[in-house]
């Protein structure tokens, strides 16, 4: 009977997950792998494709026939970063007046990424509701969870949508790649990078959505956080994903030796590519003079 | 509570659209 309980506890979060998440791993990975029909992503990959691709950002669909003239085929082995032709991108700029739309243009980038984070933010949000007993923990219990949680769980969630070459934005209907990423100027340049690093090892462990649900489900119930009120009830509800974790990885993955270790351990790499991250976004506001961050983003950020 | 007001409306209203 605790093993079916375990069952439809893992069946209940990947329902939850689906329901708030727009992108799942699934599809993720089959755009990546140019498995889904014709609807190749856009490629942004220099300062042009980024003016060409802005308007779509954060678009959930973008229009078809505007789409298709401008997307860079993305061949027949998956969507990578290279053979996209010569590169127009920030370096190969010298005009002064050029620079400064470059660097606007970056920043109205990091701004649309920021809304997409809000959004990530409110997303992760729902998803915890639906976390059986997360409802009943203090609500400033549940406020402190959310803002130690959220950033950790929004860059597990990143991993699907990159490969070596690049990510998935935009609800998956475009890729930018790592190259241009690291193009930018300073901070920007920086805050993608470790990403990657930890996405491509994160990937090889090759978790499915039901797994992923579980394991965001953990994170979110970590009762380490600073100012917990009430931390017995928290490692309680932890205590139980856990268990569902461990069987749903056992029964799932049956030849991966140490899934379920390996999987812990990350969570010690996220912490500190969150502190790093928060390092940055602090950097950005002193170096950044026309920079706003965006009200829930502060929230979260503030005294993390 | 002040200092985290986006983040209880998200908590508290499931269904009223927030003001992202």
């Amino acid at each position: 009977p605790e093993a079916a309980d375990l069952r439809a506890l893992a069946r209940h979060l990947y329902e939850a997950y689906l329901k708030y998440f727009p992108l799942t791993k699934a599809k993720a990975r089959a755009i990546l792998s140019g498995k889904n029909g014709d609807n190749a992503p856009f490629v942004i990959h220099d300062m042009k494709s980024l003016m060409e691709g802005e308007q779509f950002i954060n678009c959930r669909q973008i229009p078809i026939q505007e789409h298709q003239p401008q997307t860079l085929s993305a061949g027949l082995g998956g969507v990578t970063g290279v053979h996209l032709g010569p590169d127009c991108g920030i370096l190969g700029m010298t005009n002064i007046s050029e620079q400064g739309s470059a660097d606007a243009l970056e920043l109205r980038f990091f701004h649309s990424c920021q809304s997409r984070s809000a959004e990530g933010v409110r997303e992760v949000t729902e998803f915890a509701k639906s976390i059986p007993g997360f409802i009943n923990l203090d609500l400033n219990d549940q406020v402190t969870l959310l803002k130690y949680g959220v950033i950790e769980v929004l860059i597990i969630m990143m991993a699907p949508l990159m490969n070596k070459d690049g990510t998935l934005i935009s609800y998956g209907q475009i890729f930018m790649t790592r190259e241009f990423l690291k193009s930018l100027r300073k901070p920007f340049c920086q805050m993608m990078e470790p990403k990657f690093e930890f996405s491509v090892k994160f990937n090889t462990l090759e978790l499915d959505d039901s797994d992923m649900a579980l394991f965001l489900a953990v994170i979110i119930l970590s009762g380490d956080r600073p100012g917990l009120l009430n931390v017995k009830p928290i490692e309680q509800l932890q205590e139980t994903v856990l268990h569902s974790l461990e069987l749903q990885l056992k029964l799932n993955h049956p030849d991966s030796v140490q899934l379920f270790a390996k999987l812990l351990q990350k969570m010690t790499d996220l912490r500190q590519i969150v502190t790093d991250h928060v390092h940055l976004i602090q950097l950005l506001k002193k170096t950044e003079v026309d920079m706003c961050l965006h009200p829930l983003l502060q929230e979260i950020m503030k005294d993390l | 509570k002040e200092k985290h007001k986006i983040l209880h409306q998200l908590l508290q209203n499931s269904t009223s659209p927030v003001d992202l």
